[in-house]
């Protein structure tokens, strides 16, 4: 196992989307979400930190950005929930997508995924009311025109916990 | 306080 010691926050991430990687990197994907939830501003730094790389010019890193924000939403709770649910937040995802700001610079594949994330969250989390708005706003602009078909395992619905697999 | 003041403060960017 890695040496976590003395690893912050944003040497966690520059890891986990570092361009060279060949693939996603688990391991520094999850020393990430573990050092969110150890850290009292974990969440607030997270969310800025994660805000800058899905920005990136470089596909690559801004995709495995992505991944890490997901796996957070997945792994750090309510708490990053919390940030992820705030304009502050929703704004920079918007930037993204929305071609009066980064839109025409940035590829389909990182604007498809950050709808994707959109809009799971607004079925998995009905009570971070702002992702809705933030979601509905892409729509009127005609940035989303249809809901995008999400796997069940990619929103945040936790698994029934009684699933008869051998009824 | 400073959690109210925030949520006056965060606003959907303009379009």
């Amino acid at each position: 196992m890695a040496e976590a010691e003395g690893e912050s926050l944003e040497s966690w991430l520059n890891k986990a989307t570092n361009p060279s990687n060949r693939q996603e990197d688990w391991e520094y994907i999850i020393g990430f979400c573990d050092q969110i939830n150890k850290e009292l501003e974990g969440p607030q730094i997270a969310v800025r930190l994660l805000a800058h790389k899905i920005q990136s010019p470089q596909e690559w890193e801004a995709v495995q950005a992505l991944t890490v924000l997901e796996a957070c939403m997945k792994n750090c709770g309510r708490r990053f929930h919390n940030e992820v649910g705030k304009f502050r937040f929703l704004n920079e995802l918007i930037k993204v997508v929305s071609p009066k700001y980064l839109g025409d610079r940035v590829s389909e594949k990182v604007k498809t995924k950050i709808i994707e994330l959109l809009y799971s969250w607004t079925v998995a989390l009905p009570e971070e009311s702002k992702i809705k708005d933030a979601y509905h706003m892409l729509k009127r602009q005609g940035i989303v025109q249809t809901d995008p078909s999400v796997p069940a395992d990619r929103t945040l619905i936790p698994s029934p916990p009684a699933r008869p697999k051998n009824p | 306080l400073g959690e109210e003041s925030e949520e006056r403060d965060d606003h959907l960017l303009p379009m």
